[in-house]
């Protein structure tokens, strides 16, 4: 099993949006899947159409043999979802001295070939919960000048995760976001991540596209609710990418 | 002294931007403007041309009777920041039984008319304590699905916090940002938030403009990186907005 987390501790760069679609193309290329949602504001979860969820992954952190009472389907075939709850937001403290919690519940998990986490938009105990748990770590990188400078402080948590707490933490890559090639910004972006950062950078980059914002209010991920578009074309050559990478680890 | 935080828990909407520019353009119209960046990432500290900052906002904390020691300078006249620095992540966990360290921080500060606090996106003890230690909110709104699902949740909090906290504390407005009005989304977005919260939401609103994603990495506040942009034009009736508002509190 694949534990791959979806983490930047800055906001809005496309974690969630890059969650949900790489899962759902996994999924509807035959690969059984669980998107993890670990976000207090359960974004994945309404987005895959679950609103006023009860029980969910908060739940299965304090009694991880039942996780799988707390799975719920989604509308994509092999797609499951382990909702985010309200209750969540109290985890930070709980979770601040069990680094271990959530892999601790992968470990008694089976039947999914890849999980993916999406982390909240902080370096706080949840996503370090993620950095233990994952063997695998996908950075969406907003093609901005706030992401790009924060990108570096990543890194350096990432290399003392890997020194600490989890040995066995790669990175898979860093999947430039919200791309807008009309503008010198995001050119400049792309130049200088590719130039710093090399191979980890993903070929696959995915453009703005309007679809993508519209699709969670419609509960569905970009590959149903509009799979012609650039950036469902995008989500979709990441997955491929992603699964050549995965093999690899 | 006005003490306005700039809050949202949801990434990206536009927080940091907001401080930045409402705070400059303040500052231009006269009043002597205090930047907060109680953000661990330091994106408001950069923005206004700080870079490798090794005192601020966390030393202040620590020391609230030297506060001004901390403060720097910025480009534009009037401005002046109480920068974020690495160690202020570390704060979080020190600051979550002690909700009025900031509070207390601004009883012993003069000589400003504003002080405007970037706060991070989470719920956590920094934002607490922005919550705590404001005498009004300003709430910046992306016109998106993810954004609007999440307002509800911070309104609550918000009405928590003056039940308890902060009785003082006043939701000075919702500002709409990011507003694209090509799109259907961004136009049925307005349109539910003005429904909704009705004269709480300002009049001015923020379009998609480049012109504010470029300024940071030109250390200048957008009056002064692109004056005519149609994001300065929006950012300065905003400012004009909030100081008629401010007056009433
Ligand atoms: N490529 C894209 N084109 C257009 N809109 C996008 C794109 N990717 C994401 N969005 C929209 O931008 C907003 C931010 O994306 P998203 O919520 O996925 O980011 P995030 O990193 O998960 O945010 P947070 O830090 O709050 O968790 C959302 O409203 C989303 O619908
Ligand atoms: N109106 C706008 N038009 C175009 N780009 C914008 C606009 N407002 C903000 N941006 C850009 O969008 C990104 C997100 O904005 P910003 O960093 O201000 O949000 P934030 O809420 O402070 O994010 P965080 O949650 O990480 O603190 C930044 O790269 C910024 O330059
Ligand atoms: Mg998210
Ligand atoms: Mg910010």
């Amino acid at each position: 099993m694949r534990i791959v987390g979806i983490v930047n501790q800055k906001g809005g760069v496309g974690k969630t949006t890059t969650a949900i679609n790489l899962a759902a193309y996994l999924a509807a290329s035959g690969k059984q899947v669980l998107v993890v949602d670990l976000d207090p504001q359960a974004n994945a979860t309404s987005g895959l159409g679950h609103r006023g969820v009860t029980r969910g992954v908060y739940d299965a952190l304090g009694e991880p043999t039942r996780t799988q009472d707390f799975v719920v389907g989604t509308s994509q075939d092999n797609l499951s979802l382990l909702p985010a709850t309200p209750d969540l937001a109290g985890a930070a403290v709980e979770l601040a001295d069990t680094p271990y919690a959530l892999r601790d519940l992968f470990a008694g998990l089976a039947g999914y070939d890849v999980v993916i986490i999406d982390a909240p938009p902080s370096l706080g105990p949840l996503t370090v919960n993620v950095l233990a748990a994952a063997n695998a770590l996908l950075i969406p990188l907003q093609a901005e000048y706030y992401a790009l400078e924060g990108i570096a402080g990543l890194m350096d948590t990432v290399d003392r995760v890997r020194a600490g707490l989890n040995p066995a933490l790669r990175v898979l890559g860093i999947v430039i976001t919200m791309f807008d090639g009309r503008t010198n910004l995001a050119l400049q972006v792309e130049e200088n991540v590719r130039a710093h950062f090399g191979e980890l950078v993903f070929w696959s980059v995915v453009p703005r596209n309007i679809r993508l914002s519209e699709a969670p209010s419609h509960a569905r991920p970009v590959n149903q609710y509009s799979p012609l578009s650039s950036g469902a074309a995008a989500y979709k050559r990441l997955a491929e990418e992603v699964m050549q990478r995965v093999q690899k680890i």
